[in-house]
């Protein structure tokens, strides 16, 4: 099973 | 006051084609330095990065930061509305709920305008680091565009595998697999026609064909495509806009579970 993160898992929120 | 002039109306023509597949509605931050964007894609996998610097304009005025919140649907109609070869000029007050675009034509002899209604929209900003990459990949932006469709027919994801021999492009699916290997060229005649590797640390990742096909919208706007990648963060594709700026999108790994 492939999973895809989300962007807000690598980069903080401003 | 915000008056923003663009000689060539094209150019903010192939940015909205460039984004309206991954984005709906976003937020353009205007202050001294230019025009920026950010924005995530529906899902929240994606993002677009935008910069139009100001002095990639041919008038570019801005007193006071202004937020303009846009529909891009909306803006997409009123852009199709303006000749490739009208000059365009995006207007607004301090505090104002429209924009108002202007399209002249080279001879002055048609000037039509269109105002839009503004957004208020509550997006969220991400802080993008300065980042050193292991690998980055310059290419031809036709050439990328053709190896996402040709493999998209395959599979729905495409695995980049980065190493000091090349680029590999892979995928597999229900019919078979396809692998396009990419060599740096050996000698650069032409830099817009290149491909050039540089590469600290080999790389393999994995990434969904549909957004790659997405950003591959940008094509027109650059002759060639940068992609920088390193294990476990989110690849960067991004395509420099002669004299003004540039789009980066960024897509985050598929990972197996």
């Amino acid at each position: 099973v492939e999973r895809q993160d989300l962007m807000k898992e690598f980069y903080p929120e401003l | 006051m915000f008056e923003a002039r663009l000689l060539k109306s094209s150019i903010l023509k192939k940015v909205l084609e460039a984004i309206k597949d991954l984005l709906t509605q976003a937020t353009f931050d205007c202050d001294d330095n230019g025009i920026q964007l950010q924005a995530m894609d529906n899902s929240h996998v994606a993002l677009v990065s935008l910069l139009l610097r100001a002095d990639g304009f041919d008038k570019y005025r801005c007193d006071r930061n202004v937020t303009m919140g846009m529909n891009l649907g909306s803006m997409t109609k009123i852009l199709k509305c303006a000749g490739d070869k009208d000059t365009v000029t995006m207007k607004a007050q301090d505090n104002a709920d429209t924009v108002t675009f202007v399209f002249e034509s080279p001879n002055q002899e048609k000037v039509s305008d269109y105002e839009m209604k503004l957004m208020n929209l509550d997006l969220e900003h991400l802080g993008i680091p300065e980042t050193e990459y292991s690998c980055t990949i310059r290419m031809p932006s036709a050439e990328f565009a053709r190896m996402c469709r040709d493999l998209s027919q395959f599979g729905e994801s495409i695995v980049i595998s980065c190493t000091k021999e090349g680029v590999k492009f892979s995928t597999s699916g229900d019919i078979g697999s396809a692998n396009i290997k990419l060599a740096q060229t050996a000698s650069i005649d032409k830099e817009d026609e290149a491909v050039i590797i540089e590469m600290d640390e080999p790389v393999t990742l994995t990434f969904a064909c549909q957004y790659l096909n997405y950003f591959t919208k940008a094509t027109s706007l650059s002759p060639q495509v940068q992609l920088s990648m390193s294990a476990d963060v989110p690849l960067v594709v991004e395509y420099r806009i002669p004299d003004i700026g540039h789009i980066r999108y960024y897509l985050a790994p598929k990972i197996e579970e």
